[in-house]
């Protein structure tokens, strides 16, 4: 009996440790937060705390890619009837959703919490633009938006990401809009295709309760599409604040090609539980998948002998979807 | 999940945008 007690008490104990140290680290970032907040309030300017290489180490390390890919499994079984409203009310009042934009209201309607995330809205519910050359490809919060300047784009204010990193290097090819360079400052000269233009970005960061789907921003061509397998790390605005170069780690997917001013791009970002990435055109694309090594890249190339001008897209046209996991 | 726009503009491209505002699909981001 004494020895039972002995290993039962072993035993618990780091449970015990990692329930005071975890604990204690979420207290102590919930003060943290409380403190920027009372600062914010003031009209004070908070300080940028950057993670540091160790930190950025130790939260790479963890396998996020398979956590990712555990979740999307997950979210792939069929819930039984009686069982969807009450998951789906849950996620409802979780993440804010406005189910009266949902094309499909009845929650019953929704398999799994896959296809109620890839849920599509009532036609009238986004009137897209028509008197602006770009409009927003999805539904989100404007993280940061600017000129680019010396080849560095901004994430969140004065937290910087290499365009080089972000994009990768060029190739010389022809369907791409840039050629072969070998300096990161000549890189931002390549894009630019046209005297006096400069180089404009902007990042719109989707929360979980948001419309998931993105659209054409603009009427122009797709001629290239890079995959960057990567991470998986949380995109949400506090950690794009704290880990310099975020972007970068993280798997993606760049369309390139051009529009009546020159180069454009868009880039969809992956996160830990939307890990998978879906372009309507791009059959052979496949994110989130175990056979990619982290650091590697995969070009295709939409330009053919039979199609020399890649893809057209017109403004607000269907372009993809984030998945869960 | 995050989508990052990168284009090239002539000079006189302005947004109609503020930092941390909410947007919907189709709403404007910036014109000439």
């Amino acid at each position: 009996l004494h020895a039972a007690l002995v290993v039962r008490t072993f035993r618990l104990r780091p449970f015990h440790f990692l329930l005071a140290t975890g604990g204690g680290y979420a207290g102590y970032r919930q003060y943290e937060k409380y403190k920027e907040e009372q600062l914010e309030k003031m009209g004070i300017e908070i300080p940028i705390k950057l993670a540091s290489e160790w930190e950025v180490s130790l939260y790479k390390s963890v396998p996020t890619r398979l956590l990712s890919r555990a979740w999307g499994r997950l979210n792939q079984v069929e819930l039984p009837t009686w069982l969807r409203k009450p998951v789906y009310s849950l996620y409802i009042w979780t993440f804010g959703v406005n189910m009266k934009e949902a094309a499909v209201e009845d929650l019953h309607h929704y398999r799994n919490l896959s296809e109620f995330f890839r849920r599509k809205l009532k036609p009238q519910s986004r009137p897209v633009c028509c008197y602006h050359s770009v409009i927003s490809p999805s539904d989100g919060k404007i993280l940061n938006f600017g000129q680019v300047k010396n080849c560095e784009v901004e994430q969140v204010k004065g937290v910087t990401y290499s365009l080089e990193s972000f994009l990768g290097p060029c190739t010389s090819t022809e369907d791409m809009q840039f050629s072969q360079t070998s300096s990161c400052s000549s890189l931002q000269n390549q894009l630019v295709t046209k005297e006096g233009n400069e180089l404009y970005h902007c990042v719109i960061y989707l929360a979980p309760g948001d419309y998931h789907c993105f659209h054409s921003p603009t009427d122009w061509r797709v001629s290239h599409r890079r995959h960057f397998p990567g991470s998986l790390m949380s995109v949400n605005p506090g950690v794009a604040r704290w880990i310099k170069e975020l972007f970068c780690h993280n798997e993606r997917v760049v369309l390139s090609g051009d529009w009546k001013h020159g180069f454009f791009s868009l880039t969809a970002v992956g996160a830990t539980n939307v890990g998978s990435i879906r372009i309507y055109f791009d059959r052979d694309l496949r994110t989130n998948s175990p056979c990619y090594s982290k650091g590697s890249y995969n070009d295709f190339s939409f330009i053919t002998n039979n199609n020399k001008e890649g893809i057209p897209m017109r403004k607000g046209e269907h372009l993809g979807e984030f998945n869960l996991g | 999940s995050t989508i990052v726009l990168i284009f090239e503009a002539p000079k006189n491209f302005n947004f109609h945008l503020k930092p941390g505002q909410k947007i919907r699909f189709g709403e404007a981001l910036g014109s000439l």
